[in-house]
């Protein structure tokens, strides 16, 4: 039951991927 | 002293955080969790929820002044005694600091790799593998802090140990086996201390460690 | 008066609401964003700086006093005075509920949508329809929140504003075109109210609304 409600959680995923290519731009624009 | 009633499903761990917090403060928490109080899924649909909650989320907290709030950071704030919220500017930055610290780099790879063990998401092997090296960066960084500190901020529980231990959980029970969790002694001792607490006892109950990682649940 | 230095790279969002929130409280605030002083992709993978901020990232404060704190959100209630905090246990609650509604609402859909259009990640149309909703919905709270409110808690500005008006910078000066935002009136009243405010102004400088919506670039 406890997975149910679990699942409707909204949990972002893919943050990390987002951290990282928002980083990689940073670093380009800084050198 | 706040006092309310806390509209939740039951064992959420955004709604442990207020129960924990309410339980060190001495605030009156009533939880509405099951039928008739709250029914997941309906309740939070209706008119009266979503005039109060725009969002339909939970845990959401109404006071008996009518007073409400969402966001679960939030409530276990209102409900905290100022103990927990730190009790100088640095202590309390740095409760803040911990508090986004479990939503922002524990939770995302927390989740990736506990769900499909769950069956509540499709197992992808390359995102679990990620999930569990995301998972090691971040209890290193806890196993560090924690070389020279009892508790995460201070010299007592607070609020930052709740919302941690809190993230922490599904880990801790369903994949953070013995062997997985050996390089991090610090965070383990630590997390044992705060859920053998009463406080985090009367709403945790007894937590048993993962003792076999749990696979995905085809 | 907390005093130090502000590490981040140039332009930062997540700098900005400390930055303003000193603007506000008067703190004296270093920003090191550029060599000598800091540069983003080196400085912050040195021990020096890892052994301050453990998780590398930025933006990451230094005390005057030696004090060190992570994650934005900290940073900036540390730089704020009690009034930007919030006066009141209910005011100091809805300032955190919305610091992390712009966190858990605002920032993952907004990145989303944005994120392709400067560049930096690949182009989903399915990913943008799905923000753009989420987008609407977000801008929906917000504009029924604001019909009964000039600010987002109590009468004045307060953190709960300059957090979430950062995590809109880039929508509002990239993709939401005056057609978009048609539906929320009250949002875009309160957003330019806020920008025009000296003590955005000292830190945002002159902020463009998006005139007409950017498109992936590909």
């Amino acid at each position: 039951m406890t997975a149910e409600f679990l699942a409707q959680e909204k949990i972002w995923f893919d943050k990390l991927r987002f951290d990282e290519a928002e980083c990689r731009f940073y670093e380009r624009m800084n050198g | 002293m706040a006092a309310g009633t806390l509209y939740t499903y039951p064992e959420n761990w955004r709604a442990f955080k207020a129960q924990i917090a309410a339980q060190y403060s001495g605030a009156h928490l009533k939880v509405a969790s099951t039928a008739p109080a709250f029914t997941f899924g309906q309740t939070n649909r209706t008119p009266a929820f979503l005039n109060n909650f725009p969002l339909g989320k939970v845990p959401a907290f109404q006071g008996d002044d009518g007073f409400c709030l969402f966001e679960s950071n939030a409530i276990a704030y209102y409900l905290s005694s100022d103990a927990l919220r730190g009790s100088t500017p640095q202590d309390s930055a740095q409760v803040l600091q911990w508090v986004s610290f479990a939503d922002s780099e524990i939770i995302p790879p927390a989740s990736a790799w506990v769900f499909p063990t769950l069956g509540i998401m499709q197992f992808n092997k390359q995102a679990t593998e990620q999930a569990k090296e995301e998972v090691k960066r971040v209890l290193t960084v806890l196993h560090q802090h924690l070389n020279t500190h009892t508790f995460l901020v201070g010299e007592r529980v607070s609020l930052a140990d709740i919302s941690v231990v809190c993230s922490l959980l599904w880990l801790y029970k369903q994949v953070l086996d013995p062997s997985f969790r050996q390089p991090f002694p610090n965070v383990t001792r630590w997390f044992v201390t705060c859920i053998n607490q009463p406080q985090f006892k009367a709403v945790l109950g007894e937590v048993k460690l993962c003792e076999k990682m749990a696979q995905f649940d085809a």
